[in-house]
């Protein structure tokens, strides 16, 4: 009878796109802003 | 009514190479940029901690009404990712401005006793993330050249 | 043949001092300096030395990694040992992305550096690293591990795309989404052939050909950064060509991914780990389809020509898409009028190419006359026996043995052929049953659920019911034409088989295409059918639940 999709971590419901913070096909949950590598200005990387 | 299919030769060999695969997992960390200060480390926190991401953590508003210390905290500790960008705009929008040659935010503690087209000269609130802390500088010369 | 006398030695020394370097947190300042080094040791001599000091580059770093790895043979790894193996990684990635950005002529007449010679030294590069893969593959096999190859070539893919300088190109990015500037359009052009020569990388390291990076290759699939830059349409107002070609991209990886797959799927009991790999799948479908449902319906058919047919809930998320826009009334709707949605007379929208297995002239040909004017009488006759040697042939040139089943995209390219010129030839009148009989297009389908044997006939049935998606021209006349031969059907096998084709989507797990409901709902309900009176639908005391379980959540 297949996967129950609902059951797979994803915000089906949300009007905003999963996909920018897609944590893969194997993990259980979505990234935290925190983890989502973005184009910040180079003078923010200030290691 | 379309049966099954023997499988050919390669798809054995494929089938074995994938079975070893499933050993080698693959961890979120494994396409992120190195995270300097928080890795991405899974760790089992007692259950009665939040254990999903706050709903609408990503937005701008979320990050409007966090306070100017923990945004300091996002900007310096979460560096290259999304959270710095809003944390950035979000310190902006409380008139902090980002200073890019002592990389620390500068926010004006009065109006400016002389500005130029180069320059503003004046008393500043600075956060130096060096002491991790605000400081207020008299005299300061804010070179519009090193404004982000 | 072997490297010049001293190579690996240098190769090590330089690399192990960019790894320094590296750590330190000095590589912008010290890449100059390091480059002079490069040039002392003759690295950058020649195309050749090049191209060996990557090859040779990639391969310490592999083994490095597998050294580490090696350290901790079971169970997770604990991050200090991943961090340790990254730090490797990430130091010979950042050496690429200067050199990328670095090379190639930028003088300052010219507003943006010359990106090509990036452009080529990066696809060197990356087949330089796909190689070394496929090689290791061979070699080590079972042993394999991605870790090393994924690292290098995902964190090179977020560089590259998340500081577009490192391209030479401007600094400003995307930032104003509402317009693109000349500018913009350059670096998106650019930004475009990065995305080549990625996703043909991605093509060298397909799951077929490097099973054991599958997972990883799925990983990188479906990262966020490379489905932004593949589908989305960001920043607005995209050249469409740029955005379309990075759909076809797209596209092209999907179908290698389920073809890989398709051998096992067709046998329903899978291994464990392709159920893994099949689980991941899914998910990533379903963020497209949430997210990018025009995407799915542009290229429904090619991916419908690569779905086996067990595969009913993943071919079901992709017929399951329709444009954002449409509002698609439920289905369950009591004494709904589908024919007169005005979405119904519209053709699907799509630019993909289809009925190209079509090309052999004199088919095309007898059938474009048979459509016309029902002559040469024996093109029906023929038919089956046509279908069943080119599907030999298409099977013995992909280097198969001759198959005792029909070519699946042919028969789906047949199908939507003689449906499209149907739908040309009845309207402006509306598709209904009473206007589809009778036609020589109906005269080509009837023959086929009558003269294909069980399989080919099931094949046959799957390829109308793939055209039963949201509401427009094709659902509608293959949603009648459907109907139209269960109503006809000589024999109540073939009504049998139509039912199971149809009832086999409806019970799998959400989601269910438009089309399918309506249709099922229409064969339950429509008292001419007279669905509940055939035999079948008793068959056995399980089958009659079903269907009245079906019934009841139809109706």
């Amino acid at each position: 009878f297949g996967t129950d999709l609902t059951a797979l971590g994803l915000n089906l419901t949300a009007t905003e796109k999963l996909y920018p913070s897609f944590a893969g096909p194997w993990s259980d949950r979505t990234l935290s802003v925190h983890e989502i590598d973005y184009p910040v200005p180079p003078e923010y990387l200030i290691s | 009514p379309l049966g099954p299919v023997s499988l050919s030769k390669s798809c054995y060999y494929q089938l074995a190479m994938l079975d070893a695969a499933a050993h080698h997992q693959i961890y979120p960390s494994d396409s992120q940029r190195l995270r300097l200060y928080l890795p991405a480390t899974r760790y089992q926190s007692p259950s009665y901690y939040p254990q999903t991401v706050l709903p609408h953590s990503d937005t701008a508003e979320f990050f409007h009404r966090l306070s100017t210390e923990t945004l300091f905290f996002i900007f310096y500790f979460m560096e290259g990712t999304k959270a710095q960008y809003l944390a950035a705009k979000a310190l902006k929008k409380q008139s902090w401005r980002f200073h890019t040659k002592y990389m620390m935010w500068f926010q004006r503690h009065e109006e400016p006793k002389s500005i130029t087209d180069e320059y503003e000269q004046g008393t500043y609130i600075y956060f130096d993330y060096d002491k991790w802390g605000q400081r207020k500088k008299e005299g300061f010369t804010f070179e519009y050249r090193y404004l982000e | 043949e072997g490297d010049p006398p001293g190579l690996v030695e240098r190769t090590e020394k330089l690399l192990r001092e960019w790894v320094g370097i590296h750590q330190s947190g000095q590589t912008a300042k010290m890449f100059p300096i390091f480059v002079q080094q490069m040039t002392v040791h003759g690295i950058l001599k020649t195309d050749d030395l090049v191209t060996r000091f990557f090859r040779l580059s990639t391969e310490m770093c592999v083994e490095s990694c597998y050294r580490l790895l090696a350290t901790q043979p079971n169970g997770p790894n604990s991050l200090e040992l991943r961090t340790k193996c990254y730090e490797t990684l990430d130091a010979f990635t950042m050496l690429i992305v200067l050199l990328i950005k670095n090379s190639g002529s930028s003088s300052s007449t010219n507003l943006t550096p010359e990106p090509a010679a990036k452009i080529n030294l990066l696809s060197k590069i990356l087949s330089i690293i796909a190689n070394v893969a496929i090689k290791d593959q061979e070699t080590r096999r079972a042993e394999f591990q991605h870790l090393a190859y994924y690292r290098i070539l995902i964190l090179l893919f977020i560089e590259l795309n998340l500081s577009p300088p490192m391209l030479g190109l401007p600094t400003q990015g995307f930032n104003n989404f509402n317009q693109m500037t000349a500018n913009d359009v350059f670096a998106d052009n650019v930004q475009l052939q990065v995305l080549y020569e990625f996703s043909k990388t991605l093509r060298l390291l397909k799951p077929s050909r490097v099973p054991s990076f599958a997972f990883a290759w799925l990983d990188f699939l479906s990262h966020r950064l490379f489905v932004e830059k593949c589908l989305s349409g960001q920043p607005a107002n995209r050249p469409s060509g740029n955005i379309l070609k990075g759909w076809a991209l797209y596209a092209q990886l999907l179908i290698d991914l389920i073809k890989f797959e398709a051998p096992f799927l067709r046998n329903v009991e899978l291994p464990p780990s392709v159920d893994l790999l099949y689980k991941g799948t899914l998910k990533m479908f379903l963020v497209l389809l949430h997210d990018f449902p025009e995407f799915l319906c542009e290229y429904c058919y090619s991916l419908c020509d690569v779905i086996p047919c067990n595969a009913i809930q993943l071919r079901n998320l992709v017929l399951s898409a329709f444009p954002r826009k449409m509002r698609l009334p439920d289905p369950f709707t009591p004494n709904l009028k589908i024919d007169q949605l005005p979405e119904m007379s519209q053709p699907p929208k799509t630019s993909a190419l289809q009925n190209n297995l079509i090309s052999t002239v004199t088919f095309k040909d007898e059938l474009d006359s048979f459509l016309k004017t029902r002559s040469p009488v024996s093109f029906l006759n023929n038919l089956v026996g046509y279908l069943r040697a080119q599907s030999n042939q298409i099977a013995l040139s992909l280097g198969g043995s001759k198959m005792n089943s029909l070519n699946v995209p042919l028969l789906n390219a047949l199908v939507l052929y003689v449906g499209q010129s149907a739908i040309s030839s009845i309207q402006p009148r509306p598709i209904s049953l009473t206007n589809i009989a009778g036609t020589t297009q109906m005269d080509i389908f009837q023959h086929l659920a009558t003269k294909l044997d069980t399989e080919g006939r099931y094949l046959f049935l799957n390829a109308i019911a793939n055209q039963l998606r949201y509401p427009n021209s094709h659902t509608h006349y293959f949603s009648s034409a459907l109907l139209y031969l269960f109503a006809v059907a000589p024999s109540e096998q073939i009504q049998e088989q139509i039912t199971r084709v149809l009832v086999e989507r409806l019970i799998i797990m959400r989601p269910h295409p438009w089309g399918l409901l309506v249709t099922f709902i229409e064969l339950i309900k429509n008292p001419i059918f007279k669905f509940w009176k055939h035999e079948f639908v008793r068959c056995a005391p399980e089958i009659e639940k079903l269907f009245e379980s079906v019934a009841r959540s139809c109706c």
